[in-house]
């Protein structure tokens, strides 16, 4: 099989605060957030690794960054905790995983891997999905693991202003995380 | 929202996508991270994509299976058709982006908003970041 030259991108979120309020301290925290993730892909894809162990790679190292929204570092709902959704595909043959409304596993895109690999469904979803993930031995972190002040300061921002019924002025990343 | 694609040595695509949803979402809202073929999408045969945005536009729009349609049936080069249906996303306020790579060539990473924090890697491993415009 002829070779190919590995490729491999990354985002963490649309969501950005605005250049004008992101003080360099911050904007180096990203730039070192985004390269952790791409190093932990590339490394694998230049060692010969297949796409999909690479693509798990770079979003845990994403997910563990609180500095994305995801995993560690998630949003919360208007209820004041997380609900983490995540999904995961190889292009080969179209096989597919993916968590939606769950809190508990350290990586939800490892709990998607696990959905494509071992539960015959391609999208399971709250209570069964985290059933399924604690009969195949994924260990669950408290909710208290993925929150943060940053978070939840944006939830009472938030929940404020529609009790005030003032228009809804956030920015992207107050509202996207 | 985080995602990933890539491409092996081998040729093999991948995406994945995880995230919180959006700050005071409703409990049980989902967006379009876990739905394949809206947030998430990977085929060997046209292109690997992983979007972030709002979430029920790409949903409605099956935002990363229209990319790869667009490519598997060869009307347009993965970079044009990247752009063009994020703008077409924008119209429809779909605020966000998309990231996708394919059978060859570089990752595309294209966004309809003031900023993703992105990056990509070169053949030779050669990181690239950047957060708004630049």
């Amino acid at each position: 099989m002829t070779k190919t030259l590995p490729a491999l991108a990354i985002h963490g979120g649309a969501g950005t605060v605005p250049a004008h309020q992101l003080d360099n301290e911050s904007r180096a925290a990203y730039h070192e957030g985004l390269r952790t993730a791409l190093r932990a892909g590339w490394k694998l894809l230049h060692a010969g690794a297949p796409a999909l162990d690479a693509v798990m790679a770079a979003v845990k190292a994403l997910e563990d960054d609180t500095l994305f929204n995801a995993g560690r570092g998630a949003v919360l709902t208007s209820a004041g905790r997380p609900e983490m959704d995540a999904a995961i595909m190889r292009g080969s043959d179209r096989a597919a995983g993916a968590v939606a409304g769950i809190c508990g596993p350290r990586n939800p895109v490892e709990a998607a891997r696990l959905v494509m690999e071992q539960s015959g469904h391609v999208l399971m979803m709250g209570k069964g999905a985290e059933a399924f993930l604690r009969e195949v031995g994924m260990e669950f972190l408290p909710a208290s693991y993925f929150e943060t002040a940053r978070r939840r300061a944006a939830l009472e921002l938030e929940l404020a202003r529609r009790a005030s019924g003032a228009p809804d002025i956030r920015t992207d990343a107050d509202r996207h995380g | 929202t985080v995602g990933a694609v890539a491409r092996d040595v081998n040729g093999g695509l991948a995406a994945a996508t995880s995230t919180g949803g959006y700050t005071a979402k409703r409990p049980g809202r989902v967006g379009d991270a876990p739905v394949i073929g809206a947030g998430t999408f990977a085929d060997d045969a046209s292109c690997a994509v992983s979007c972030t945005g709002s979430g029920e536009v790409f949903i409605r729009y099956t935002a990363s299976a229209e990319l790869a349609a667009r490519v598997r049936l060869g009307r347009e080069k993965l970079d044009e058709a990247a752009s063009r249906l994020i703008a077409e996303l924008g119209a429809r306020d779909g605020e966000g982006g998309m990231i996708t790579v394919g059978a060859e060539g570089a990752p595309v990473l294209v966004f309809n908003c003031s900023g993703m924090y992105r990056g990509y890697t070169d053949e030779e491993g050669v990181l690239w970041t950047a957060i708004h415009r630049e």
